[in-house]
């Protein structure tokens, strides 16, 4: 017996020790990791796509299950007294500014309220130039520029890449592209041995119809796109980019893997295979589109514009091939009017 | 978690939409991100 009880008194805190070196060691990998990529970045060495073993044991996960989990856990109301102190640790963990939220942190009465704060008045002034476009979120630019050629691909990483039509849905008003830019399209209308594929326009929706300056045969037109990553200490509420209509909603049911730097360099069609949120609509220019699309700890969206769309729902089975689920908004042809800098959207724990 | 914008925007030579951040920045709410 005497043996047993000094066998147990030592175990415990050996388990305990061997689990803390082992995070210990992780979390020194992950930052030695991320030290790596910054420095390739800087010397501006593009990071490749490359599947790994453990992308593929992603998708043997029950994420969205786990991801629901996580949403219960931190939609859990805190005691008063211990709120300022899980809040700071969080805000210390993924370095965000406690300065910027709107109340005093004794009032978000869980994690999950706390995440998605409000900020201050006046803190994100918004660029009144009204032919300037703003950025929606806080957060990184991953990537942007301008869609060009047959499918419309936008760039995941160097060696990955994923349509604009499978990101934002085959029914979408996404207007034509051209193929090339625009002077290698006039160099192709001249020189007939090209492939007659390659200088024509093409098209996923007639909704709205090419511009074109006739005199130069130039587009005056193009459609651009910009993709910016949020991570979980920023702010997490998403606002209107321009002054727009918002015309359709489309809700895409998916799998909820992680967003992070390492997913999209090892995770094929991360965007399109995740849980999202389309809006569509127009702005003085033309077209306009915002997905919102989650990840595991951050699962679902809320919508201002429509609270009754509720997304990370328990589904029996997920199946790719689910056309989204899609609301048009009334007025047709005229929908919701959104200003510039007004909220729109948040992204929710779990 | 990630949000992605595809727009029109001019590319006429009067007046062409540009990107005024770079890859990798940090970027607000309100900032803007093309002119």
């Amino acid at each position: 017996n005497g043996g047993s009880s000094r066998g147990n008194s030592f175990l415990v805190p050996g388990a305990t020790v061997a689990t803390i070196l082992m995070l210990g060691a992780l979390h020194a990998r992950r930052l030695y990791d991320d030290k790596k990529i910054e420095e390739s970045r800087a010397k501006g060495i593009e990071l490749e796509f490359h599947p790994d073993v453990k992308a593929r044991f992603l998708r043997l996960l029950p994420l969205r299950t786990i991801s629901r989990f996580w949403g219960s856990l931190t939609g859990m109301e805190l005691p008063i007294w211990l709120r300022p102190y899980v809040y700071k640790a969080w805000a210390r963990a993924f370095h965000s500014n406690l300065e910027e939220a709107e109340l005093p942190l004794e009032e978000y009465a869980s994690l999950r309220e706390f995440f998605v704060r409000k900020l201050k008045e006046s803190l994100r002034p918004i660029d009144s130039d009204p032919y300037c476009l703003v950025s929606p979120v806080d957060g990184t630019v991953l990537r942007f520029g301008e869609l060009r050629g047959p499918g419309a691909m936008i760039e995941q990483v160097k060696g990955c890449s994923y349509s604009s039509s499978s990101l934002l849905g085959e029914n979408s008003y996404l207007p034509m592209v051209a193929a090339g830019d625009a002077n290698e399209e006039s160099d192709a209308e001249e020189n007939t041995t090209r492939d007659a594929t390659q200088k024509s326009w093409w098209r996923i929706s007639l909704a709205s119809p090419k511009v074109r300056d006739n005199a130069s045969s130039r587009p005056l037109k193009g459609l651009f796109y910009c993709v910016i990553y949020l991570k979980p200490g920023d702010y997490h509420r998403i606002h209107s980019p321009v002054d727009w209509n918002i015309l359709v909603r489309r809700h895409f049911t998916g799998h909820l893997f992680p967003m992070n730097e390492r997913a999209t360099r090892t995770i094929r069609n991360l965007y399109v295979e995740n849980e999202r949120v389309v809006l569509e609509g127009q702005w003085r220019e033309g077209y306009m589109a915002m997905a919102a699309i989650g990840a595991t700890n951050i699962g679902s969206i809320e919508l201002f514009i429509e609270p009754t769309l509720r997304t990370n729902n328990p589904q029996k089975k997920l199946l790719q091939s689910e056309p989204p689920e899609e609301r048009v908004y009334e007025p047709k042809g005229v929908g919701v009017l959104r200003k510039k800098g007004d909220e729109v959207a948040a992204f929710n724990m779990g | 978690s990630t949000v992605v914008l595809v727009f029109q925007a001019p590319i006429s030579e009067s007046s062409e939409f540009r990107f005024c951040m770079k890859k990798g920045d940090r970027i607000r709410m309100g900032e803007a991100l093309g002119r």
